[in-house]
């Protein structure tokens, strides 16, 4: 059932999207975060065999069962979590990376995650001063449970309030902020602990920066609310 | 000859600031490479910033004691010049026939030019970005590789107030990058603004077809007992005919020391 063979042509000098047929799983362990139960995680191994070559490409990555979701509170105002269907109490704490010259070593994230798990967390927020925060981190937040919120790179540098007056409408190059953006997503996407993505640190980004997040960020219709067959 | 899978480019590197190197990206990569650690070359910290590279080398004290940052020049006084830095390296790798090469970068800031075996390529503006360039076809036949990198600073890398404040005078805002580094509340300005090859270089070799950024999605039905993962990945064939391939997903998880279920 975990294993699956397909056999693909691709034409000279194209690039392809494939989608393999979906793998069924029966009561898997399920992803937890720090202190609500074990962080499962399972090896996702992808390759590719070429006839008259032999392997030619072969990708790797721990991928955890578990979903996320969020809302608004209407009473209260504030954002509620739950995670595969079960509230949590966000024990939050603000990160903005680990080291101001960049020594972003995989002992140093290894360490200070660890620290973070310890002291009870189960959040870690990413300021959009800083880092999108590289794989290594993301790695130790999925083995220690550590869910994440990332956003992007939007502050009072660039919304036209402070002294002198900033920029008011982002970084002057937008394009090159989505093309950013859209590869950041694509190296992050698959971890465990990724929750949430935020335009930027305490408000919302150009309105067509922001549009085009949303766009690129929206549910797929096909992961949706129960439409009758049980889904989750 | 190479294996497929990935290589990373993590020691070995030099650097030097670029107002002391006369000799062209081209000329660095083949006639005369630097032989070594003597100036103006130094071992140079990749990843990382130009600044973790000049502390490393003690050419300048570690900002993060004392008041020492106030001794390093910030760059709205030195110019963005002071900041911009050669990196080099050499690397082996050889490969076997319908093998290709991706030299990655998986950050930069803030915009470089590459230079491999006196081969010039560009890459783009943007801290947040990953650059992928196909090598295959200016690899040394020999296996002995030079690559060498220009990488300059923000363009927009601004300057501190006299009394500091919340990201300076903002302009580090107009560009793609991280907007702490000119100073904030919790933080001294960061005197390159983080200039630098300051995430992962690697090699990745493949066959005639390349695996490309896979996404894996789960969806669950009836409270969580019945699972699915869905998995989308794009395929790139390099090769000059019709790639016949098996393409093969499995999971497996660690029952016990080294010990999978599949």
């Amino acid at each position: 059932e975990h294993l699956h063979t397909q056999h693909l042509s691709i034409p000279p000098g194209a690039r392809v999207q494939y989608s393999f047929p979906e793998l069924f799983f029966y009561k898997p362990n399920l992803w937890w975060p720090n202190g609500m139960g074990e962080q499962s995680l399972y090896n996702i191994t992808i390759a590719t065999d070429v006839e008259g070559f032999g392997e030619s490409d072969m990708w790797d990555h721990l991928f955890g069962f578990r979903k996320i979701e969020s809302y608004i509170d209407s009473a209260t105002g504030g954002r509620l979590f739950k995670v595969n269907g079960q509230p949590i109490f966000i024990r939050g704490g603000n990160w903005i990376l680990s080291d101001g010259l960049l020594r972003l070593s995989k002992k140093r994230y290894e360490t200070d995650i660890k620290f973070h798990a310890a002291m009870n967390f189960n959040m870690m927020r990413c300021w959009g001063g800083g880092l999108a925060e590289r794989p290594e981190f993301y790695h130790y937040c999925d083995v220690n449970g550590l869910l994440v919120w990332q956003e992007f790179w939007i502050t009072g540098d660039v919304d036209g309030r402070g002294d002198p007056i900033s920029n008011p409408n982002g970084p002057l190059d937008h394009d090159l902020f989505l093309l950013c953006a859209r590869d950041t997503i694509k190296l992050l996407r698959n971890h465990a602990s990724l929750a949430l993505w935020v335009g930027g640190n305490e408000q919302i980004p150009p309105d067509d920066i922001n549009a085009a997040l949303k766009l690129d960020l929206r549910l797929h219709p096909s992961f949706g609310n129960d439409n009758g067959n049980g889904r989750v | 000859m190479a294996e497929i899978g990935k290589i990373v480019l993590n020691s070995g590197w030099l650097a030097a600031r670029s107002t002391d190197i006369e000799l062209t990206g081209e000329q660095l990569t083949t006639t005369h490479p630097p032989s070594g650690p003597s100036s103006p070359w130094m071992n140079a910290v990749v990843p990382g910033t130009v600044l973790g590279t000049l502390v490393e080398n003690k050419v300048v004290p570690d900002p993060f004691y004392g008041l020492e940052n106030k001794e390093i020049v910030d760059i709205a006084d030195s110019g963005r010049e002071h900041y911009t830095f050669w990196f080099f390296t050499k690397f082996e790798c050889k490969l076997a026939v319908n093998q290709h090469v991706d030299l990655n970068f998986r950050a930069i800031n803030y915009s470089a030019e590459v230079y491999l075996n006196g081969h010039k390529r560009d890459l783009g503006r943007g801290m947040f970005r990953r650059h992928s360039i196909d090598v295959t076809d200016i690899l040394s036949p020999e296996g002995q590789n030079l690559l060498a990198v220009i990488v300059y600073p923000p363009d927009h890398p601004g300057r501190i107030p006299p009394k500091g404040g919340q990201g300076g005078d903002h302009e580090i805002g107009k560009d793609v990058a991280a907007q702490y580094v000119e100073g904030w509340d919790w933080m001294t300005p960061i005197r390159d603004r983080n200039t630098g090859i300051w995430d992962e270089v690697s090699l990745s070799i493949t066959g005639p077809v390349k695996i490309i950024d896979p996404h894996l999605v789960s969806s669950f039905f009836d409270g969580y007992k019945r699972a699915y993962l869905h998995t989308t990945l794009e395929l790139e064939n390099r090769s000059g005919w019709v790639a016949e391939c098996s393409l093969k997903i499995q999971v497996t998880t660690e029952v016990e020391n080294s010990i999978c279920l599949v």
